[in-house]
């Protein structure tokens, strides 16, 4: 299984169109592995990136550089995965049972 | 299908076990359509809710075009069931199917789905192999001949929304095409997708207004009003391109240039904390909600020939 282990995913707030612009340019980045869970569109409107734990300094000095707030909305993506799949082997196992 | 278990994300194995169910409960109303075969060789199913005559005026439904978008295929099992439960005691939806069929495809893209069960829970495109490129898959919402290659896709194999090589390239889309050239007589296609809270009608590749476009935001106004009804969950409305981003080769851009004037996608809940990982605790009212938005398509659809 692919392994997520400390990927975070990150909501981002441009707060004008040159922001988007910055935002628009990690898009193009693509030793970064960036996945663009929502891409970026209006000044105000949130950007979710999910971030490997190999680019996470990158990608935060890079919008902390350009003054663009984010925040953290997953802090471990694979926690919440081996918990999505807990819930799914538990409700198996009471089918079974 | 009574202890199916509603509120918990399942394979594609246990889906299809679901379609089969429901079908023998209820053979009278449900059918099962294959449409295709995948990339990979699975099949493609769309189950029928028709009440009888021939060639009936229809509603489409597909849920799971992005396979990773999974609140979206469990909400198409819901829908299956509440079909099956309001017909003949809801006389909107008893009306609805006493003049027109349903079709729904809950899970749109198999290969994918099945991928994000066994490898890779954040796969979002199909699973074809391009030549000369490692990387797999084509995004099937890229796929379309609408605007096909137009800015709001990828050319690079290796992006998430890479658009293929040619529009149709994907059997998955392909098999769609097909199915509404051949039946020739669907009034709204309904297109559904995860997380943004949104309901959007075309276009996506180009910022001219749709011919119906007044039309179409009134009927997305209403359908949005209806949705936020039950739990208060916002969702703005518009074209995709004014609302979200260009994206060109579009599921309902295409419908929409084929005559199918009732042509939306929907982006269901969004938390703001989970993203594509939506508690399975949130399957069934995210479903619940979506369905008022539904019935108020459908039902403007019956009452508004064309």
């Amino acid at each position: 299984n692919e392994d997520f282990v400390g990927h975070q995913v990150l909501r981002i707030f441009a707060a004008d169109e040159a922001q988007v612009q910055k935002v628009k340019e990690l898009e193009d980045l693509q030793h970064l592995q960036l996945d663009f869970w929502k891409g970026p569109t209006w000044p105000g409107t949130p950007i979710d990136i999910r971030v490997p734990f190999h680019s996470l300094q990158a990608v935060k000095i890079f919008l902390e550089a350009q003054d663009i707030r984010y925040e953290i909305m997953i802090e471990d993506l694979q926690s919440l995965l081996d918990e999505e799949q807990e819930q799914m082997f538990a409700f198996r196992a009471q089918v079974q049972s | 299908t009574d202890t199916f278990n509603y509120a918990t994300y399942h394979t594609l194995e246990e889906i299809y076990n679901f379609l089969d169910l429901l079908v023998a409960e209820h053979p009278q109303l449900v059918s099962k359509i294959q449409i295709g075969k995948t990339y990979e060789d699975r099949p493609i199913y769309v189950l029928k809710f028709s009440t009888g005559g021939n060639n009936r005026p229809a509603i489409w439904i597909d849920t799971g075009i992005h396979s990773r978008e999974w609140v979206t295929q469990a909400s198409g099992v819901w829908f299956a069931k509440k079909i099956t439960q309001d017909y003949g005691q809801d006389p909107a939806l008893t009306n609805i199917l006493n003049n027109m069929d349903i079709f729904l495809e809950i899970v749109t893209n198999p290969d994918g789905f099945a991928f994000t069960h066994s490898k890779n829970r954040m796969w979002r495109k199909t699973r074809s192999l391009t030549s000369n490129s490692l990387c797999v898959g084509v995004d099937p919402n890229r796929n379309w001949d609408a605007g096909f290659g137009n800015a709001g896709s990828s050319s690079n194999p290796c992006s998430d929304q890479y658009r293929g090589k040619f529009p149709n390239s994907e059997v998955e889309v392909q098999s769609i095409v097909n199915f509404v050239n051949n039946h020739g007589n669907i009034k709204a296609f309904i297109s559904i997708h995860s997380y943004s809270q949104l309901l959007l009608y075309p276009y996506g590749y180009t910022s001219e207004p749709a011919p119906d476009k007044e039309e179409l935001d009134k009927l997305a106004k209403s359908a949005v009003t209806a949705l936020s009804s039950l739990y208060g969950t916002k969702f703005k409305y518009g074209s995709i391109i004014t609302t979200i981003y260009q994206a060109s080769g579009s599921t309902v851009d295409w419908t929409y240039n084929q005559g199918i004037k009732y042509s939306f996608t929907f982006e269901l809940r969004d938390s703001g904390r989970y993203g594509f990982l939506l508690p399975a605790s949130q399957i069934v009212p995210t479903a619940q909600e979506t369905w008022l938005a539904l019935m108020t398509i459908m039902e403007y659809t019956l009452n508004h020939p064309y």
